[in-house]
């Protein structure tokens, strides 16, 4: 464990966190993609399933177990609890494009060829994708509620925390997973022009809206 | 190198 790491994962429980205050409190999930928290559900459900098998720390295990009721805990809210306010119109992106594409990449790309490693190497590549139906809808509605946007900038900067952790576990352990870095890059990159709102707008006080 | 048996991060 690492200090980048360490925030990273911080700043990852605080955007799900985040989230399911904006949810429960508004009582509404207006402007959130549906889609996206599907796609983040399969990428714990997959990456996860070792969380028996495969015992990293006290730690590991608690983070694992509390993405995987949260995730749930959030489609449940948007699908079931709260699914009026559901902006099924807005959430329109083909994210069944990113779970094919994520599937034949792992099935092309990979460490292993084997069952876990390939599901692991799948959540990798989609959840590399998994936020662009959220954006999408973003740019759609042309404006994101400043909760949203806090949710978003702590989600991308969790992956940018972990790229800082993977230069040094290089340079200090000698660790590399080029897949892992690859897709984190990419994941991290998505978020690049919401970084740029973000930190010129919602910063100063300002709505995040996007110009039309 | 990748330790694939255990990956450690979440």
């Amino acid at each position: 464990m690492n200090v980048f790491r360490l925030i990273g994962d911080m700043s990852h429980l605080a955007a799900i966190i985040i989230l399911l205050i904006k949810i429960w409190r508004s009582r509404s999930c207006s402007g959130i993609s549906g889609k996206s928290q599907l796609l983040f559900t399969a990428v714990f459900t997959c990456r996860y399933l070792d969380l028996f098998t495969n015992f990293v720390s006290i730690y590991n295990t608690t983070m694992k177990i509390f993405f995987l009721a949260s995730s749930y805990a959030t489609i449940y809210l948007i699908f079931m609890k709260f699914k009026a306010t559901y902006n099924r119109n807005h959430d329109t992106f083909r994210f069944e494009l990113l779970i094919v594409v994520s599937v034949i990449l792992a099935l092309l790309i990979n460490h292993e060829f084997s069952a876990t490693e390939i599901l692991w190497t799948f959540s990798i590549y989609l959840e590399a994708v998994a936020i662009l139906p959220q954006l999408f809808m973003i740019t759609k509605t042309g404006e994101a509620e400043s909760i949203t946007s806090h949710y978003l900038f702590a989600l991308g900067s969790y992956r940018g925390l972990y790229i800082l952790n993977w230069i040094y576990r290089y340079y200090v352990e000698g660790h590399l997973d080029w897949i892992a870095v690859l897709s984190g890059i990419v994941q991290t990159g998505l978020y690049c022009d919401f970084f740029y709102l973000y930190i010129t707008r919602v910063m100063k006080g300002k709505n995040l809206t996007l110009p039309a | 190198t990748v330790s694939i048996s255990k990956h450690d991060e979440l």
